[in-house]
């Protein structure tokens, strides 16, 4: 015999219309209202505020869940980091990002155009690497991104950068002979410097639905995800799709893209963020 | 559940079954042989009704260049899709000019150049510093060099950023485009609604054109942003080239949701 529901069904209900509204899914959103409906029998849920430390710090569970990856010994001194996603998420603004914060901080970096595919795709790093005070390698249009990878990687090396910002082309998951050649980008690195790509983050644009735990799925086989970053959350779209993948994927949330200038980076933080699907 | 699980907006999944519901019990499913079949046929039914638009083709303006202004959230697919529309254009024996008042995002005006060139049409790429001066040259340059059609690319936008939308809103004021296109990602979840909204509540949308259907994203965005402004689907992006760009199919795009 299961004991009363501790909380009022018409509270749950508005928890879950602002799970769903935030991308969180409708399995996740009905877990995470299973656990508040029973987790406690005997206790009565009386106000929205309980309710809501309940709900954020089940909410901050998941996303805590994973482990925190144990930072790969870094044997050369230089952090490879490798940027995918699917198109338009936001990678080469975050990888200037990314390289204008490591700069500000006084490390030694550069940047790499690997896209060597899209319309312009070089002549907007180029811009980013500026901003960021980062030099960029790049090769000619159409090359292949694999050399210029293995040139950026001699590079970092030869001038002791304290780390390489490797930017991709946009790629849908599903098109494997594109998730192929990223396979070899990520081998290609690694024959250089066997621990490397030390991070490879993937960029998800906020306002992706359920389908951005099938790409996390695909990028994590074809290039180890390490990391996520959400971008355009400065925007209304709270990126709930996060969770799933945290949660199934045991990919942790690390970057937050909260604008397109240089500075608008800022590290993942589960209160702010669960704050924010909340308020 | 379904429905949610294809990004379809969660209220207006509510109405969709609500109808389907008040269909089922008229069309006596259950005193059907197969009432399971008979359901998942209504469904399909409603959703692709849902989905059809009274025009999915391109209006012509009276007086040349027809302008048509593409406007949407960042990294949509607004540039590519000025380049397939570009090529669409040309195919069927239009002039179109393309020119884009992105003045915002680095290397965003090389883009549409470059994209231009691959589609084999014309580019506007005078400089400019201001989004509305550029489209008001640009539509006299389409004048001056007879192209019937004049395509502008804008930059992407929050629909919160009041600048911004302003911005567009004096655009569109200065162009009086014929065909105002939202373009939007197929792959976008809950909030597409949203946006797509206020995009049409500040511009008055004429069309949505959904990029990146080659994926496998189920698109319930497309339904939830059809059935709530009301505007018709008219194009879907295929792919990153210049030809990827399809009339958009409803009984298709049913199926998709439907999974
Ligand atoms: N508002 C907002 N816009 C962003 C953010 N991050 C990126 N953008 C914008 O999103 C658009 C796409 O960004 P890109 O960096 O070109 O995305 P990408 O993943 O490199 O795109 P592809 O290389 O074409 O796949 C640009 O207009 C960016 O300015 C963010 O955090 N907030
Ligand atoms: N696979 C696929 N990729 C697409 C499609 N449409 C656009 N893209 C890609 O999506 C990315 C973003 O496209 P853009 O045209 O730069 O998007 P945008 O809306 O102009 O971006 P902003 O100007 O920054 O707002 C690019 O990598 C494009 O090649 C499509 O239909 N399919
Ligand atoms: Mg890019
Ligand atoms: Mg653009």
């Amino acid at each position: 015999v299961q004991g009363p529901a501790r909380v009022d069904a018409d509270l749950l209900d508005r928890v879950e219309a602002i799970l769903l509204l935030s991308d969180v899914g409708p399995a996740l959103t009905a877990e995470v209202i299973h656990s508040l409906r029973r987790s406690a029998p005997g206790t009565q849920v009386k106000n929205w505020s309980e309710l809501l430390e309940l709900v954020r710090g089940e909410m901050k569970r998941i996303l805590s869940a994973v482990p925190p990856r144990p930072k790969a010994s870094v044997t050369s001194g230089l952090e490879v980091v490798l940027l995918v996603g699917v198109n338009g998420g936001g990678k080469t603004t975050t990888a200037g990002k990314l390289a204008a914060r490591w700069a500000r901080e006084g490390k030694r970096g550069l940047l790499c155009a690997a896209d060597t595919f899209r319309a312009a795709a070089v002549e907007q790093i180029a811009v980013w690497a500026q901003r960021a005070g980062v030099d960029l390698i790049r090769h000619q249009g159409g090359a292949d991104p694999s050399a210029v990878v293995f040139d950026s990687v001699d590079a970092a090396l030869a001038r002791h950068c304290d780390f390489l910002i490797i930017d991709t082309a946009g790629r849908l998951h599903t098109r494997e002979p594109l998730m192929h050649e990223l396979e070899k980008v990520v081998r290609v690195i690694r024959k250089r410097i066997p621990r490397a790509p030390h991070q490879v983050l993937l960029v998800l644009d906020a306002t992706t639905g359920q389908n951005g735990v099938e790409q996390a799925r695909r990028f994590l086989q074809f290039a180890g995800v390490t990391g996520l970053v959400l971008s355009k959350l400065d925007g209304t779209a709270r990126g709930g799709v996060a969770l799933g993948i945290a949660k199934e994927l045991g990919i942790s949330l690390q970057w937050v893209g909260v604008g397109e200038g240089v500075e608008d980076l800022v590290e993942f933080d589960p209160d702010a963020y669960v704050d924010g699907i909340f308020e | 559940m379904a429905l949610l699980e294809a990004d379809v907006n969660v209220q207006v999944a509510q109405q969709f079954l609500s109808r389907v519901r008040e269909r089922a019990i008229g069309d006596e499913v259950l005193k059907s042989l197969t009432p399971g079949q008979h359901l998942v046929g209504i469904v399909r039914e409603e959703l692709e009704a849902l989905l059809k638009g009274p025009d999915q083709k391109l209006k012509i303006s009276a007086m040349p260049p027809t302008t048509l202004v593409l406007c949407g959230l960042q990294g949509s697919g607004k540039t590519t899709t000025a380049g397939k529309l570009g090529w669409l254009l040309k195919e069927r024996g239009n002039l179109p000019l393309l020119t884009s008042v992105d003045v915002h995002r680095p290397a965003a005006r090389e883009q549409l150049a470059t994209v231009a060139r691959a589609a084999q049409v014309r580019c506007f790429e005078e400089a400019g510093e201001d989004p509305v001066d550029l489209a008001a040259r640009s539509v006299y340059a389409a004048r001056q060099t007879g192209c019937d059609f004049l395509i502008v690319d804008s930059a992407g936008r929050l629909q919160i950023d009041q600048k911004l939308m302003e911005e567009l809103a004096r655009v569109v004021e200065r162009v009086q485009p014929t065909e105002i296109l939202y373009v939007a990602d197929a792959m976008s979840g809950q909030d597409a609604v949203r946006s797509a909204l206020e995009f049409h509540r500040r511009v008055n949308l004429t069309g949505i054109v959904l990029t990146k259907l080659d994926g496998d994203a189920r698109g319930g965005a497309a339904l939830s942003v059809r059935s709530i402004t009301g505007v018709p689907i008219k194009f879907a992006g295929m792919g990153e080239r210049p030809e990827d760009l399809e009339p958009f199919y409803p009984d298709r795009m049913a199926s998709r949701i439907l999974g």
